[in-house]
């Protein structure tokens, strides 16, 4: 799975995300991928989220759409809300993988429960960051 | 407004331990390609959307992520492509789920969002639609490669032993994706 989220010069949000699903899927098994609020979210007035992980819990736990509830009702910030999903939300029951995330500010977070993590960015004052993890 | 681009390239599949120094450079240099190739439309002006797709269609297009070239296998050995975006302005949203001839799943997700009355098309319908939009195709052996073949029948061997396997989120060396 790949994704991407970015801020603008006119304050506006993207999420994307674009997979091959499992190995060996059967079925016509979807992921959270291409559902919205699962695995891609983005709302200007909380933050946006793109996810890569175990996506039948993704879509049970309504990772992305969540953590921007959380910061549009708990008033938290994006990395707190995100950390607090995918650590003591998905984690305990099982539920491996991480997200990017990017408030209306230009703020990142990447939390992830799991190894084998690539990530990039380029943050508001210009300083490009890859890893992996 | 400030500009910011943030990208993720999957998760699980290969750690960084077990990684050659060969190989993590070449995650780095197609990663960093990626995030420039984006930031450099936010820094001309573009929009989020041009942004995070013009990211997505550079590991798209290689073979070491999993999505469009280089996507893990189905079990009977094909592709079965997902994608979708979101635009924060407006909650607009769009996706498509297993389409199996498009060369850039992410771009007609944008089509779906932009261009017709849905928000998520899957399978024949959508590859119906992206034929309506003269959307650029591609037989579904241009996704191959030979490591996620790999991949497919260490799956498969797994299976054999296993048939709860396939739910079993420790199992990450296929699970993922």
């Amino acid at each position: 799975t790949v994704g991407a989220v970015a801020l603008d010069k006119n304050g506006n949000l993207a999420a994307a995300t674009s997979t091959g699903g499992m190995t060996a899927k059967r079925w016509g098994r979807i992921g959270d991928s291409p559902v919205i609020g699962a695995g891609t979210f983005a709302d200007n007035q909380s933050c946006a989220v793109s996810a890569t992980g175990h996506g039948e819990y993704f879509i049970r736990y309504n990772v992305a759409a969540d953590i921007c509830a959380r910061v549009a009702y708990q008033k938290v910030t994006a990395a707190q809300a995100a950390d607090e999903v995918i650590h003591n939300v998905l984690k305990p029951v099982g539920g491996t993988g991480g997200v990017i995330v990017m408030d209306n500010k230009g703020n990142i977070s990447q939390p992830f429960n799991t190894q084998g993590m690539y990530r990039a960015s380029i943050d508001t004052q210009g300083k490009l960051s890859v890893g992996i993890y | 407004s400030p500009i910011a681009i943030v990208i993720h390239g999957g998760a699980g599949t290969i750690n960084r331990a077990n990684m050659s120094e060969e190989r993590e450079q070449q995650y780095r240099a197609k990663l960093e390609q990626a995030i420039k190739a984006g930031h450099a439309l936010l820094a001309q002006g573009a929009s989020s959307l041009d942004a995070t797709i013009a990211a997505i269609q550079v590991m798209e297009e290689s073979e070491l992520f999993n999505a469009g070239k280089g996507a893990v296998y189905t079990y009977e050995g094909a592709h079965e492509l997902d994608a979708s975006i979101m635009w924060g302005k407006n909650r607009q949203a769009g996706a498509v789920a297993g389409v199996k001839t498009i060369k850039s799943p992410i771009a007609l997700a944008r089509a779906v969002m932009e261009k017709s009355d849905h928000v998520m098309l899957s399978g024949r319908g959508a590859e119906t639609f992206a034929e309506s939009l003269g959307f650029e195709k591609v037989p579904n052996t241009y996704f191959d490669s030979d490591a996620r073949f790999e991949q497919l029948q260490k799956a498969k061997e797994t299976l054999k032993l296993d048939k709860t396997a396939q739910s079993d989120p420790l199992l990450l060396d296929y699970k993922f994706g």
